[in-house]
């Protein structure tokens, strides 16, 4: 995947979770988006992109363009009540 | 890997995780027994297991021989006080 098609992907989805097959902690994350509601889309990895965000870990998460984190950012969000805001904002919700 | 090696590794090891490389799953069952103070032996799956436990998932836990189950089992059965009596009886503890 070249890096202009992950950067297309970001700005036109409201949130997107770069993930890896079968990967539970991805699993995990997108459980929480389904328990929510969210509309999401995955893409499974299959080249770097850390060079983008300098997170080689997957899952990668996007939230209105913005880059997120991991699965442990994602659920201190959600901890802190900040993630519905953040999905809600990028009418992910 | 051979399933008899496999089978040589469970039985002449207390205890042994079948793993795959950076599975944060994976590190989360071997985080708890680290912090449990556990003798353990992991082992970075190349081919499947499941023909012997019928688990093609990782983690892939035995304890004294006994094929034990993922990290969900695992977790359980430290929520129910039932690993450190099954790793003592293995002398991993
Ligand atoms: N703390 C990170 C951990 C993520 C992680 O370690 N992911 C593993 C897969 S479960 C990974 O991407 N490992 C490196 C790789 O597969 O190349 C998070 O919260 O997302
Ligand atoms: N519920 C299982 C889940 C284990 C799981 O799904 N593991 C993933 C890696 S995180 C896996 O092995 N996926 C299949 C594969 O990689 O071939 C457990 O408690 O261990
Ligand atoms: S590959 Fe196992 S948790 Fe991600």
């Amino acid at each position: 995947m070249a890096m202009s098609k992950a950067q297309d992907l970001v700005s036109s989805n409201a949130v997107v979770v770069f993930s890896k097959t079968s990967c539970s902690y991805c699993n995990s994350v997108m459980k929480l988006f389904n328990d929510l509601g969210v509309t999401y889309k995955t893409y499974e990895l299959d080249v770097e992109i850390s060079q983008w965000t300098n997170q080689r870990t997957v899952p990668n998460v996007f939230i209105g363009g913005k880059y997120i984190g991991g699965c442990d950012s994602v659920f201190a969000l959600r901890r802190s009540e900040k993630l519905v805001p953040l999905l809600t904002d990028a009418k992910a919700l």
